[in-house]
């Protein structure tokens, strides 16, 4: 289904995005 | 980075304003009206840094301005000066190239998307913070999807408008 991939897809991005201002912000990598 | 997306402004404003809410202020802020005297704003600021933002600050916003624009635009410019001082002072951030909210608007008029750049700026300052960055970030991962989306592109319009 395309709307589950572009949901997941999706998702994706946003963990990373926040993940990474997480560990900009801690100094911890990952 | 990449560009970030262009900013549908009043789906910043009903993003935010559910953000806001998470703070869990006294005053009700679930309307754009709500927060049109400041009161919420000042607030969600105490909350971010009780030491700069300290009660001797606070008390220079006027809790009860009921209808009176004026009033609320006094508190709303105040809010104001204390984000972009906080930048500076705090954060040594200088927030250039980045359309300030028209507080007349907001208080006058209560525009959505005045206070959507309002909100915006608050953001900035909850993320950046010092104290508690990670648990406001970690408190935006368990929002809604669509409403992280808007949060995310609305931090990517401020750090590629800020300078150290």
């Amino acid at each position: 289904d395309p709307n589950i991939k572009a949901g997941a897809a999706n998702e994706g991005v946003l963990a990373n995005f926040f993940n990474s201002l997480l560990s900009k912000k801690t100094g911890t990598s990952g | 980075m990449s560009t970030p997306e262009a900013l549908d402004r009043m789906e910043l404003c009903e993003s935010l304003l559910t953000w806001v809410q998470t703070f869990g202020v006294e005053a009700p802020c679930k309307t754009v009206e709500d927060l049109t005297n400041g009161v919420v704003m000042a607030q969600a600021l105490q909350k971010i840094d009780g030491a700069y933002f300290n009660d001797s600050w606070i008390g220079r916003i006027k809790p009860e301005v009921g209808d009176n624009w004026r009033l609320k635009i006094s508190n709303l410019k105040k809010v104001l000066k204390g984000i972009l001082d906080y930048n500076q002072e705090v954060l040594g951030l200088h927030i250039s190239d980045f359309t300030l909210p028209d507080v007349n608007l907001l208080g006058e008029h209560a525009d959505a998307a005045e206070l959507g750049r309002m909100l915006q700026l608050i953001l900035g300052c909850a993320v950046n913070c010092e104290q508690k960055q990670v648990e406001y970030i970690q408190t935006i991962m368990m929002m809604e999807e669509s409403v992280q989306h808007v949060v995310m592109t609305a931090i990517q319009e401020l750090m590629s408008k800020e300078t150290p």
